[in-house]
């Protein structure tokens, strides 16, 4: 199994918290030993990516890492 | 635009506010004014109207907080999240809260704060996010300048509450929404390469095609450079210096990457254009001839990048030695041996050793639609 650089952790990490505050993915382990994120978690990346009309593939691409490193509201883009 | 789940609004038209603490960041009047023009951009599109308390519970409690502030929603320190509110309600609903971890300014320095207050108030009066980048509660932070709602926010605020009774505010000038790449009747204002992506400027935003992106991106100019206009005219990579030139009105801005170049703007009478020329409408760089073509209402002049003066014999006729095209272009873009000519719904694509035009297709047809 090959390890993750850190800057891919740290990408995986910020797109974890992003996610747990805007757009509701419950905590939790969101890793699988394979693909680093689960359906649950490319679940709420399509959801996100959607919602800013990215190009819907479920994977964090350059372009939907750039938005959720952007400066931001903090009130959650999805109802509650 | 969108509202909360349940469409939470207050049931009564006269809502309190008070500001329970204040930023260092700013003078206490300069808080206080940009919380009050805040609260009168609903105003003047509803029929709430906003009083300020000095003690007591007010409907809309503000106040600024660092990291955790007493709502179990902690902020994260500088940049990042920058402020929240609550949807209408009792208790903590429609409270609002400013991180101060941020530096908070009147201008463009930081982050504004009359802006940050006027997309946090409304979701203290019932807005939820939108998903239209040009809208004030489009989630994403971006500086801007003159009125601050959109046609969205205007809609989805008269939603709940109903349009302003007071006809003398009701004239308001709301930015338009973000324009549709798929509408049919779509015009560019300028389009150029820049290291390989394509850039299309459309309104306030641009698109940027990327090779690798299936889906162009749009993005508010200001966003990315503040400092250029609102408005572009024309655009054209001159990829031999790594250069991409902007144009707006009588100015032009040098872009190197994705960052301006310092010396800049200048006046684009300094290529040579005359006077009366108040605006280029499209321009080009031919990389066969080393030339770039500055198109301005029915005519078209030729300037020499190597040597840096313009060419004589021009103007030209965009009519005569352009056969098949409008008489006047939007945009252009030289990619693959030909020119695009764009010219509002319509693009031509032009053989430019041929000299003719050999495609019209529709303008969104460039962005895949």
């Amino acid at each position: 199994m090959p390890l993750s650089s850190p800057e891919e952790t740290d990408k995986w990490l910020l797109a974890e918290k992003y996610l747990r505050k805007f757009y509701h993915l419950q905590a939790g382990l969101q890793g699988t030993s394979t693909h680093r994120s689960s359906d649950a978690m490319q679940a709420k990346i399509r959801e996100m990516q959607s919602f800013f009309n990215l190009q819907v593939t479920g994977s964090l691409d350059a372009n939907t890492l750039e938005l959720m490193s952007m400066a931001r509201c903090g009130v959650p883009d999805v109802g509650e | 635009y969108n509202h909360f789940p349940r469409h939470l609004k207050w049931q009564n038209t006269n809502v309190t506010f008070r500001i329970v603490n204040y930023t260092p960041d700013l003078k206490k009047a300069d808080v206080d004014r940009a919380i009050r023009n805040a609260f009168n951009i609903w105003a003047d599109v509803t029929p709430l109207t906003f009083k300020k308390l000095h003690e007591g519970k007010a409907d809309i409690m503000i106040a600024f907080g660092t990291k955790e502030h007493g709502d179990f929603n902690p902020f994260d320190g500088p940049d990042g999240l920058l402020a929240h509110a609550y949807p209408p309600g009792r208790d903590i609903g429609g409270d609002t809260h400013f991180d101060e971890d941020e530096h908070w300014s009147k201008d463009s320095d930081a982050y504004n704060l009359f802006l940050v207050a006027t997309h946090e108030f409304g979701h203290a009066l019932g807005l939820s996010h939108s998903s239209d980048p040009g809208a004030l509660m489009y989630p994403v932070y971006s500086y801007s300048e003159g009125y601050p709602l959109s046609e969205d926010d205007i809609t989805g605020i008269q939603a709940l509450y109903g349009q302003c009774p007071n006809p003398n505010h009701r004239k308001v000038k709301p930015k338009p929404d973000a324009p549709n790449k798929c509408d049919p009747m779509l015009s560019f204002d300028a389009v150029t390469e820049l290291r390989g992506e394509t850039i299309i400027f459309k309104d306030r935003f641009y698109w940027r095609l990327h090779p690798q992106f299936a889906e162009p991106e749009q993005t508010l100019i200001k966003s990315t450079w503040p400092s250029l206009p609102n408005k572009v005219d024309a655009a054209y990579e001159y990829p031999e210096k790594d250069m991409v030139f902007i144009f707006s009105g009588i100015r032009m801005w040098a872009l190197n990457g994705y960052n301006l170049v310092e010396g800049y703007p200048k006046y684009i009478h300094k290529l040579g254009l005359p006077k009366t020329v108040r605006t280029v409408d499209a321009a080009v760089y031919i990389p066969d001839t080393g030339k770039t073509l500055l198109f301005s209402e029915e005519q078209f002049w030729s300037y020499d990048e190597k040597t840096n003066t313009m060419d004589s014999g021009f103007p030209r006729s965009i009519e005569m030695d352009f056969p098949g095209m409008a008489d006047e272009v939007d945009a252009a873009l030289y990619k693959h041996g030909y020119l695009h000519f764009f010219h509002e719904h319509t693009q031509f694509e032009y053989s430019y050793s041929a000299r003719k035009v050999i495609q019209i297709v529709r303008t969104n047809s460039f962005l895949n639609c």
